[in-house]
């Protein structure tokens, strides 16, 4: 990861669920 | 240009609580700027980033995919109670970019970006292989439809006149000739039995809008004459307060292109 000194990264990849759950149906 | 160049967002779940208050208020915001077409909820957060703003705040940059439900865009029914448009009825998305503003806890939208398209006919023939597709509100077959159930509305209305608003969705079923559609119309300062020139009356100063759904069955070997059918919902008329934040229609709302589905903002 490339990040600024300022910028805490995190330890170890962080997986970000995206996209979110579907509420109704997919078309 | 996105916002802040050269500093680094912060990525965030789609499910997480804060992506779902900002995509929440992002809907409230379309819904309410929506003029023609019908209402849309919430189906899935696609993607959320969200950038730091200067001098404060944060600037979440979302794609949202939303989904069409039975109410027009101008019933003034919550969404809440709206249903979504079954896979079988030709279900409709909505593919959205929402810039959405939080400062001091509160989530404003800066901008909003929405196109809608309708589910494909392979798809809708999966779910449902008798079902009719969505047919292009230009159709000759529609155009007729609507122009007969309209006039079959103020043939039996008592009191004002209503004009066609707008086309929403039609329907064509070949296999009993008849034509469906839904429509939005807005009542004019002419009395319906009256009215001999529907060109010289005018829409009300308060707009007071309605919805119907009509259908057209033509004669055929089985039936000797046309059917018309049509159930209209008329609205109360909106009080605005003149400091309201809902957007009002414009008093001539634009000439919609004519596309499968209107388009959304």
């Amino acid at each position: 990861n490339v990040a600024q000194p300022s910028v805490a990264v995190a330890a170890g990849p962080v997986v970000h669920l995206c996209p979110g759950r579907i509420r109704h149906f997919k078309i | 240009a996105p916002p802040n160049l050269g500093l680094s967002y912060r990525a965030l779940d789609c499910d997480d609580p804060e992506s779902e208050q900002a995509a929440l208020v992002a809907m409230d915001y379309l819904n309410k700027n929506l003029f023609r077409g019908y209402k849309h909820t919430l189906n899935q957060i696609d993607k959320v980033k969200v950038w730091p703003r200067r001098p404060m705040g944060e600037v979440f940059e979302m794609e949202i995919d939303t989904l069409e439900t039975t109410c027009h865009a101008l019933d003034p029914t919550p969404v809440a109670n709206c249903s979504v448009r079954s896979m079988a009825e030709h279900a409709v998305e909505g593919d959205c970019d929402f810039h959405v503003l939080k400062q001091d806890g509160q989530f404003t939208v800066l901008f909003a970006k929405c196109d809608s398209s309708p589910d494909s006919a392979e798809d809708l023939r999966k779910v449902c292989p008798d079902c009719p597709l969505l047919a292009p509100v230009n159709n000759t077959k529609v155009v007729r439809a609507v122009e007969a159930a309209l006039t079959a509305f103020n043939t039996q209305s008592n009191g004002s006149y209503f004009q066609l608003v707008e086309v929403s969705r039609a329907q064509l079923v070949y296999l009993t000739h008849t034509t469906y559609v839904e429509f939005a119309i807005a009542a004019t300062d002419c009395v319906a039995k009256e009215v001999t020139d529907p060109a010289k009356c005018n829409l009300l100063a308060e707009k007071q809008y309605g919805f119907c759904k009509g259908s057209l069955t033509e004669k055929g070997p089985l039936n000797g004459n046309e059917k018309v059918a049509v159930t209209c919902t008329v609205f109360p008329i909106q009080p605005q307060p003149d400091n309201s934040p809902v957007a009002t229609p414009p008093a001539k709302l634009p000439e919609a292109p004519v596309v499968l589905g209107p388009l959304l903002l």
